[in-house]
C-alpha cells in the first residue's frame, strides 16, 4: 500500500497512520496467531481531511457487536507487542461503562493525531476494544520504563477523556501482556 | 519533536470542510 500524502488544501498530520480492525471469531481459542491473521488493514491517512473522511464511512464503536477492536497506529507500526516499536512500550488502559466508547475514541484519537500528548515520538497508536461488559481504550507508547513520558501520558488522557475522577488507569507493559497471556 | 499540532475544536471544523466529503 502506497504512503497516504495530504491532498491540495489540506491539512497534514504530524505522522500518517493506518487504521486496522480485527474481531475475534465466537469460540476460537485467543493466541497471538489467531490475532495476526484477523487484523484486517482499514486505511490509511495523511491528513486531517483524510481522517474524516475515513471517520465518516466506518461504523462507530459503540455499535460494533461481539469482540471486536478498532486500532490506529502510526504508519509502519503494527498492533502487535512483537513490533519492533511495540517491545520495550507499554500502554495505559482505562475501562469504559457501556454507552461510553464512541465519545472517548473520538477524544482519543483527536488528540493523539493532534499530536496533544507532546511525547515526541512515544505514541504509537490507539486501540478500543468492544466486549460484552465493558469496553477498553488503551494508549500504546514505545518505552515503557520512561516514567516522565508516561506519567505525561497519562495526565493528558485524564484530561482529553474528561472521565469521572474515579475512573482507574492501569499501566500495562507489553512484556507482561505477553507473559499472562491476557490482552487479545 | 513534534511539530504540527491541532486542538481538537480546530480538528472539528475540519469536519465540516468543504475537503471533507
Amino acid at each position: 500500500r502506497p504512503t497516504p500524502k495530504p491532498g491540495p488544501g489540506e491539512h497534514p498530520l504530524q505522522f500518517n497512520y493506518a487504521v486496522w480492525f480485527s474481531r475475534k471469531a465466537p469460540g476460537k481459542q485467543s493466541s497471538a496467531s489467531s490475532y495476526n491473521q484477523n487484523l484486517k488493514l482499514i486505511t490509511t491517512f495523511a491528513s486531517v481531511e483524510q481522517w474524516w473522511n475515513h471517520y465518516s464511512h466506518l461504523v462507530r464503536p459503540s455499535d460494533l457487536t461481539g469482540h471486536s477492536d478498532y486500532h490506529i497506529f502510526k504508519e509502519g507500526i503494527r498492533p502487535m507487542w512483537e513490533d519492533s516499536a511495540n517491545n520495550k512500550g507499554g500502554k495505559w488502559i482505562v475501562r469504559l461503562k457501556k454507552g461510553l466508547a464512541s465519545r472517548c475514541w473520538e477524544n482519543l484519537v483527536l488528540a493523539m493525531l493532534g499530536e496533544q500528548f507532546m511525547v515526541g515520538e512515544e505514541i504509537c497508536g490507539a486501540v478500543i476494544s468492544i466486549r460484552y461488559q465493558e469496553d477498553i481504550l488503551a494508549l500504546w507508547n514505545r518505552t515503557a520504563s520512561d516514567s516522565v513520558t508516561t506519567s505525561r501520558i497519562r495526565d493528558t488522557l485524564k484530561r482529553v477523556l474528561n472521565l469521572p475522577p474515579n475512573t482507574i488507569m492501569e499501566y500495562k507493559t507489553h512484556n507482561d501482556s505477553m507473559k499472562d497471556n491476557s490482552s487479545f | 519533536g513534534s511539530k504540527i499540532f491541532y486542538e481538537r475544536s480546530f480538528l472539528l471544523q475540519c469536519r465540516n470542510s468543504p475537503l471533507t466529503k
